[in-house]
């Protein structure tokens, strides 16, 4: 799981735009979804990584609160935003997705406020591993 | 290891290695298995890594992660030494030794959710619940997110990971001599202090019915320990404690109880 050449290159992306660090631009977006590309072709083999998955969340929660999808549209007119430069390779597929549920209760309990109890369903689900 | 999915599937994997058991912005849970026998694709849980992402949240400022390892006594607080964290106490830690083994409870308060890491014998178990919400929401993550998304509690195992309870199972004990032991009333190992013995009490392990019979069964048979009776007993109790629900979906074993008591003498 090479997760350190996905670093090397969201740090190049970075510097060769000009940027200092996450911000709310199409220039950052443009970093993030390059990174999001390596992330994708190095998936199989990081599988098990849980820097992996972490770096990954990361880079969903940034790509959420910059508003990456609506910020590149604009800049671009293109759902995926960034003009590919040659030899690059291909988003992968998107494949149909629903969209974050209005009830997702969670996040917006989360920002509850200083108490942050949740304030969601409290319809709970179980998973459990143990033995051999 | 047996799984028990978010959905309520239950089956026996090989998962060698580490994987993934949830991932979501909240809370990241991967575990670490091991063969328990030399030559046996039978494995179980050596290590659990929680994650309490301090990212998506400001009841977290920082994330906190949580390490067990099967060859060290459970810790009782985060990797940096705190057992507590966010306003309001929003992510503790709570430590338990018990007859049967020692248990960390990490409770996210502002996500409703618990996990709970036990050390039975030489292995790690794990349970967690959390709101529905979160779980469906998780599980809709896809490809273009750059993620393959493997969840083992969302998903289950892959196809090629599942074993077969009656094909794959080993043979250092017989059948009726596992049920046996799976049947038995009495524990081996007696509580040795008195915060145990206490704690014994309160943990009211009941009889194993169901698939857990089933799985306690082929643990004994594959590897003739007497430790994971005790760890099918404890997820037993922490998915009816968890799920009430489940009791009354887990498949009726009356008939193979019936045959383990004339087994056993």
């Amino acid at each position: 799981c090479d997760l350190d050449a996905c670093t090397r290159a969201y740090d190049e992306s970075l510097e060769s735009r000009g940027l200092a660090g996450p911000e709310g631009s199409a220039a950052y977006c443009g970093v993030l979804y390059d990174f999001g590309i390596c992330m994708h072709n190095i998936r199989r083999a990081c599988r098990g990584n849980l820097n992996y998955h972490t770096s990954n969340t990361m880079l969903i929660h940034l790509k959420t609160i910059f508003e990456c999808a609506k910020r590149l549209q604009q800049e671009t007119g293109s759902a995926t935003g960034v003009p590919r430069k040659h030899g690059r390779p291909p988003l992968p597929p998107s494949t149909p997705r629903p969209d974050r549920p209005s009830t997702m209760a969670p996040p917006e309990a989360a920002q509850a406020g200083p108490e942050c109890s949740y304030r969601g369903s409290r319809n709970l689900r179980h998973c459990g591993l143990f033995g051999d | 290891p047996h799984l028990k999915t978010f959905k309520g599937n239950m089956q026996t994997c090989r998962v060698q290695g580490a994987w993934p058991l949830v991932d979501n912005p909240y809370l990241a849970v991967q575990v670490t298995n091991e063969p328990v026998l030399f030559g046996s694709q039978a494995t179980a849980t050596t290590k659990v890594t929680v994650l309490v992402k301090g990212s998506a949240t400001p009841c977290l400022n920082q994330t906190k992660t949580y390490e067990a390892t099967a060859d060290a006594p459970l810790p009782d607080t985060f990797i940096d030494g705190t057992n507590k964290s966010g306003p309001g106490e929003a992510v503790t830690i709570r430590y338990q030794d018990t007859a049967f083994g020692s248990l960390v409870e990490i409770r996210i308060r502002y996500i409703e959710t618990t996990v709970i890491v036990r050390k039975v014998g030489r292995y790690l178990a794990f349970s967690t619940s959390m709101p529905d919400e979160l779980v469906s929401w998780h599980s809709g993550q896809g490809d273009d997110q750059g993620t393959d998304g493997v969840q083992l509690c969302v998903q289950g195992c892959p196809l090629s990971e599942i074993m077969d309870l009656d094909s794959d199972r080993g043979h250092v004990l017989s059948w009726a001599d596992a049920l046996a032991k799976c049947v038995a009333k009495t524990s081996s190992s007696p509580p040795s202090t008195s915060t145990m013995a206490a704690a014994d009490s309160n943990e009211g392990l009941g009889d194993l019915t169901d698939q857990y019979l089933d799985w306690c069964v082929f643990d004994l048979m594959t590897t003739g320990k007497e430790d994971f009776v005790l760890a099918a007993r404890s997820a037993h109790r922490d998915t009816l404690a968890m799920d009430p629900g489940a009791a009354g979906n887990l498949r009726n074993r009356t008939a193979a109880q019936d045959v383990g008591a004339g087994a056993a003498g």
